[in-house]
């Protein structure tokens, strides 16, 4: 009883501490995110401009002629040149001359960042380079190049999942090569429920890989990439998490 | 390995939500 007025104030100290603490930790994750969406690369209108745009063009079908077009090329890195005029042959049998990705200039913007992101990687891992001026020669992996032409496929979400696990397909398709196991069925389907059971399984890498592509692809939300670091003193910090970690993540939750 | 079911799962998750749509 003599100590009441210290115990009530270490209480009332405590509380206040814990506010502040917890106050301090939601502006670090809300600036964090604040972030994210002003580095964005799209803006998730740009995004709908784009899957709009192509609505008539660039649907489920169409895709998985694509996809067949690049079985056939069986290479599982190619300049982005290579990778549009397989595009623009498959869109030009289908939908005739003349025919090509509207408001390509969006997609065009996400791919060249990638661009300029392995440049300077190549740069910096060969210190006298040739400075990568020669962005257009580039090679950068299949799997990216089709996530970030998935940003204009007008489909439902399943759509886009099985279109994307088809691409991972693929690429597995070409990592056990020998031709084999790679005829995964490319959908077309009318029985999906089928096709599910068909499909063979891709390996978790694959996955992660394609998780972080979406990520650059700026297909997830800002609040998803969040993941908390190490640092919990004085207060929560936050950081961007990468495919591996929010696959991990994700599969945590899962289990 | 990661079967289709799995790979919807983990995309439809709150933990990646890709296109904004997760459970």
């Amino acid at each position: 009883l003599d100590n009441l007025g210290k115990i009530f104030l270490t209480t009332i100290a405590l509380v206040l501490l814990s506010l502040l603490r917890s106050t301090k930790g939601n502006n670090a994750r809300a600036a964090l995110r604040d972030d994210i969406e002003a580095s964005a690369l799209l803006d998730p209108l740009e995004i709908e401009d784009l899957r709009f745009a192509n609505e008539n063009l660039l649907t489920k079908s169409v895709w998985d002629e694509i996809l067949k077009e690049f079985r056939e090329v069986g290479r599982e890195r190619v300049t982005y040149g290579t990778f549009m005029n397989v595009v623009l042959r498959v869109l030009r049998r289908i939908h005739g001359e003349g025919a090509t990705i509207q408001c390509g200039h969006l997609m065009d913007r996400v791919v060249i960042a990638e661009m300029d992101r392995v440049g300077r990687e190549i740069d910096a891992s060969e210190k006298d380079g040739e400075s990568c001026d020669a962005t257009k020669e580039i090679e950068l992996p299949l799997s990216f190049l089709l996530a970030a032409l998935s940003l204009a496929l007008y489909s439902t979400v399943a759509d886009r999942i099985d279109a994307l696990y088809n691409v991972m397909v693929l690429i597995q398709g070409f990592n056990n090569d020998a031709g084999e196991s790679t005829t995964a069925p490319l959908s077309i389907d009318p029985e999906p429920e089928t096709l599910r059971k068909e499909l063979p399984s891709v390996s978790l890498v694959q996955v992660e890989q394609m998780i972080q592509h979406l990520q650059n692809t700026c297909q997830l939300v800002p609040d998803a990439q969040i993941v908390e670091t190490n640092a919990n003193v004085p207060y929560q910090t936050y950081r961007v998490g990468d495919g591996t970690e929010l696959t991990k993540r994700a599969r945590e939750a899962m289990a | 390995s990661v079967v289709l079911e799995d790979f919807y799962a983990i995309l439809k998750s709150r933990s990646v939500c890709a296109w904004g749509e997760c459970y």
